[in-house]
């Protein structure tokens, strides 16, 4: 473990609590994209199949759960819960999401460390964590809008990222052998993708003013 | 067998 890693475990977890947090108090789910949230159940539900099997330390086995608990959590109350559901707007949030879904399956089924059912779809929830945000982002463009809280979860959610990133290139120079394509393609990526949200979401907060992202 | 070192992570 290192700090980057550590900091990037703790902004991730911040990113999920805030949103869930947000849900449950305020009774609404405006301007968050289901599709996102249940992209990333599975993603959670994919890359943490080995839960069970293998024990790594308390730490990873505790946040795995609460990653499972508060993304499932998150699609159940847009989804299901009576006062919430309300508020999600179905008709903006028309990502197809399962166009990503499958290319990504896909593309695990080809490019993976080892080909074994737990590898390819470890492999798929890199490549789907890394294109998850967009139905986020799409719905982010169409209300023109983003309230503090969305913007704040992106905003962890992209930080998050890159401090992997750091984390894995700390990693490279002090773990021999330490070499995984997969993961650094896919999560620098996956920052790439925020980048230009980050752009505008600075702009705003230096500016001062709501977030306008372009069209 | 030691665990994949990239599957250590979250």
């Amino acid at each position: 473990m290192n700090i980057f890693r550590f900091a990037g475990d703790m902004t991730h977890l911040a990113s999920v609590l805030v949103l869930l947090l947000k849900i449950h108090t305020i009774k609404s789910c405006a301007g968050v994209s289901l599709k996102t949230q249940e992209l990333y159940a599975i993603v959670f539900a994919t890359r943490y199949l080995d839960i069970f099997t293998d024990f790594i330390s308390l730490y990873n086995t505790f946040m795995k759960l609460v990653f499972l608990g508060s993304s499932f959590s998150i699609v159940w109350y847009m989804r299901s819960h009576k006062i919430v559901r309300r508020s999600y707007d179905k008709d903006q949030d028309t990502f197809r999401h399962y166009f990503l879904i499958v290319p990504c399956l896909l593309l695990a089924m080809i490019i993976n460390e080892k080909f074994t059912f737990r590898e390819v779809l470890w492999t798929f929830s890199l490549f789907l964590e890394a294109v998850a945000i967009l139905p986020q982002l799409v719905l982010l463009q169409r209300t023109r809008n983003i309230d503090n809280l969305t913007g704040q979860y992106i905003f962890l959610l992209g930080a998050y990222r890159a401090f992997y990133i750091f984390n894995w290139i700390y990693r490279y120079f002090t773990e021999p052998h330490y070499v995984h394509w997969i993961p650094w393609i896919a999560g620098l990526l996956q920052t790439l993708l925020y980048g230009d949200f980050f752009y505008y979401y600075f702009h705003s907060w230096k500016n001062n003013k709501k977030l306008q992202l372009p069209a | 067998s030691p665990k994949q070192s990239s599957h250590d992570e979250l």
